[in-house]
Order: C-alpha cells, then sequence, then structure tokens
C-alpha cells in the first residue's frame, strides 16, 4: 500500500501569465514529485496539487517566494484515506 | 454479498467485484430492458462489461462511461445510480420511456477496471491504465490521451512516469481499444457522454486545436441547458465550453474522437468539487452528485432524442 503520510494537496492559484509559468516549472520539477490532481491552464482558475511531505518546503518556498498564492486543500491525504476506509467499512457493516 | 439492486447501498463505494456483482443482479431485475455485454478485456484480463438498456430493434444509441480515470471514485459510483434510475423509470416516467423507445443506452460503469482495482487495493490516488511500458519502469497510459484524435500532441506527454502519458501508439490500450471498436462496429451510436471529476465543467469538442467544431453553437445552446438543469437542483456551479478554451489543450482525448468519428454530442463530464477534498470526495455526496448529473443527461439525452441525424 502506498502511504501519503503528512502529503498535502495545495489550490494555487496563477494571477498572470508569469506565474502560470513558473508553476508549470514548478511540477515539472522531477524530484519533488508533485502529482497534479486538476490542472487548469487557463487565469482565473485554481490548480489542485498533491505534494509529499518531504517535498512540501521546497514547494511552499517556490510558491511564497514568487506570491503565487495557495491554500491548504488537505492537510494530510493519509488522514482522509483512512477516514474514506473506515466509513467503507462501516457502510458495510 | 447484496443480493438485490434494491438493498444495495448507493450511498458508498464498492471494489470492482461489487459492481460486477451488482451488474448482474440489474440484469436479472430488468431482463426486458436490461442486458449486460461483455466488449473486451483490459491489460491484466478484467472484463470490460457495457450495460445495454434497450426495448429491442437495435436503435440509435448514446454511449456513456465512467471510471476512464481510476482515482475518480465518484464516476463509477454515479454509474451505477445512473443505471438503477434509468431501469427503474422505464415505464413510469414518460420522458426517460420515449428516450429508450427510440434510442439504446450503452452504459460502461468501469472503464479502466485495472486502475480501479489498483485504487482499492494499493494506491488510492492511481490515475491511468496497468499496462507495462516496455523499456520503462514506469506503469500505465493516460487512457484519456490514448485516443486517435490529435494523438502525441503536446497536451499529452512522451514520458511513461507522466500522468498524461499517451501511451505507444493510439488505442495501445486494450481498454480504449475495445470501446472504440464497440462503438465504430455498432455505427450508430448518436452521443458520447464521458464521465470524469472534479472540476464541475461540462466540455466539448476540441481540446486538440483551437480550431471551433462545425457543430459548436449547437454543442455550446446544449451545453448550457444541460449545466443550468444540473445547477437547479443543488445549486453546483458548472462552467462549459470547449475543452481547449475552458481548462487546457489535451490531446488524444474521448470526445475528440468520437466528434471526428461523427458522434456529434461528444461530451465530457467533470463531476462536482467540493473545494475540500479533491478525488476523496465523501460518500455521502454520491447520491446528490449523481441527483444532479442525471438531469444535466436527461437535458442532453431528450435534445440526442428530438435532434435525430
Amino acid at each position: 500500500q502506498n502511504l501519503y503520510v503528512g502529503d498535502q494537496v495545495l489550490r494555487v492559484y496563477a494571477r498572470d501569465n508569469v506565474q502560470l509559468e513558473l508553476l508549470r516549472q514548478l511540477v515539472a520539477t522531477e524530484h519533488l514529485q508533485i502529482d497534479i490532481w486538476r490542472s487548469p491552464t487557463k487565469l482565473g482558475l485554481s490548480m489542485d496539487v498533491s505534494v509529499p511531505f518531504t517535498s512540501l518546503q521546497g514547494a511552499k518556498v517556490f510558491l511564497e517566494s514568487n506570491n503565487i498564492p495557495y491554500s491548504i486543500m488537505i492537510e494530510d491525504v493519509q488522514a482522509l484515506l483512512d477516514q474514506e476506509q473506515q466509513d467503507m467499512k462501516a457502510s458495510r457493516l | 454479498q447484496e443480493r438485490r439492486t434494491n438493498s444495495f447501498s448507493y450511498s458508498t463505494y464498492h471494489t470492482l467485484d461489487e459492481i460486477y456483482s451488482w451488474i448482474d443482479n440489474l440484469v436479472s431485475e430488468y431482463p426486458k430492458l436490461v442486458s449486460k455485454i461483455n466488449i473486451g478485456h483490459s491489460s491484466e484480463g478484467r472484463p470490460l462489461y457495457v450495460l445495454k438498456f434497450s426495448t429491442g430493434d437495435n436503435k440509435p444509441a448514446i454511449w456513456i462511461d465512467n471510471g476512464i480515470h481510476a482515482r475518480e471514485w465518484i464516476t463509477p459510483a454515479t454509474g451505477i445510480w445512473t443505471a438503477k434510475k434509468i431501469a427503474s423509470s422505464y415505464g413510469k416516467d414518460s420522458l426517460v420511456t420515449d428516450i429508450i423507445e427510440q434510442l439504446d443506452i450503452f452504459l460502461l460503469i468501469v472503464t479502466n477496471p485495472d486502475g480501479y482495482s489498483y485504487t482499492h487495493s494499493t494506491n488510492r490516488m492511481w490515475r491511468k491504465t496497468r499496462s507495462i511500458n516496455v523499456g520503462s519502469q514506469c506503469v500505465g497510459v493516460d487512457p484519456n490521451r490514448n485516443w486517435n484524435a490529435g494523438f502525441g500532441g503536446p497536451g499529452s506527454s512522451s514520458n511513461p512516469c507522466a500522468e498524461t502519458y499517451h501511451g505507444a501508439y493510439p488505442h495501445s490500450e486494450p481498454e480504449i481499444k475495445s470501446v472504440a471498436d464497440f462503438i465504430l462496429d455498432h455505427g450508430n451510436v448518436k452521443a458520447l457522454l464521458t464521465i470524469h471529476s472534479y472540476s464541475q465543467m461540462l466540455l466539448f469538442p476540441y481540446g486538440y486545436t483551437n480550431s471551433l467544431a462545425p457543430d459548436h453553437e449547437e454543442l455550446n445552446e446544449l451545453a448550457k441547458k444541460a449545466a443550468t438543469a444540473l445547477s437547479s437542483l443543488y445549486e453546483t456551479r458548472y462552467t462549459y465550453g470547449t475543452t481547449i478554451a475552458t481548462i487546457y489543450q489535451a490531446d488524444g482525448t474521448t470526445t475528440d474522437w468520437g466528434y471526428d468519428n461523427g458522434i456529434k454530442y461528444s461530451y465530457t463530464f467533470e463531476l462536482r468539487d467540493t473545494g475540500k477534498y479533491g478525488f476523496i470526495l465523501p460518500a455521502s455526496q454520491i447520491i446528490p452528485t449523481a441527483e444532479e448529473t442525471w438531469l444535466a443527461l436527461v437535458e442532453i439525452m431528450k435534445h440526442v432524442k428530438d435532434h435525430p441525424y
């Protein structure tokens, strides 16, 4: 089983084409292993990216240093997955 | 084991085995209307089952598929609810009855069974198929970049490790080839609706080019009507438009392939987004999502019925 302990999903907003290009660079950085959950490349729409715990600091520093606004959509992906598993078990019972 | 579709829990997520067992139950409960067709196998050998809703005579058809991206669990869940709704409405709801008497409906609940199974056993966030890529350690192809429509363009990736990897060649994925062959062999599919999540959008061709489709105005008007109908239930806001103008360039997609192969009413649904959970949409939202999506589906199906071509 893959574990996602501490991984977060960030909702990122690009304000202009420069920020959009920076975002593309961020997600293309392979060692960060960012998984795009939703990837509109159009201005005004948000982008959701799942970021492994080990890449969180790097990703957030990148966003903040480039003044790209973001919010934390999911605090801990694993906690949510555990909850989902529990809900499914309860439903079966 | 849930042996009757009435006692099945529509408000929870189910494994592939449970869904396939439910399909058999639905067929046995509505034998005069619903049948199961095996249209092929996935790369790991799992069957691809299509539900056919028909009163006979091989009529023009509407195709609906769910679950092409494995982690979008809300889409098979919505497909199950939709199948039950169609079956139980026939003979009771005059509009649904009219639609089914003029059109057959084909519903594929799990388009990517290998991926779906993998999300239940190993990696909840898996998106692609589970096919082996020769020369790469990375597994799987994005089945919504594998269609023969603008295949391999910049709105897809040539890297087998990427989530939008287009595959070695068009229809390299048996899941896609099975669907494409089935639709082409049928020869009379008039609408192709492919269900994704979670951007709250209704998209239509094109994704691989900025050119407008010859039927752009009609597609846009119908999308507006469908999105309005959907919003009327829970005020879920949908945007609509061409794929390339509304979200991004995407090459090798289902709807573009459908349109390029003569299926005028080709749409992609992006089901609801609570803004909080992404793919892990709480099970409590399954039925509301399915209910609102149904209103849009009916609007499109009615239009297809009233505008034969």
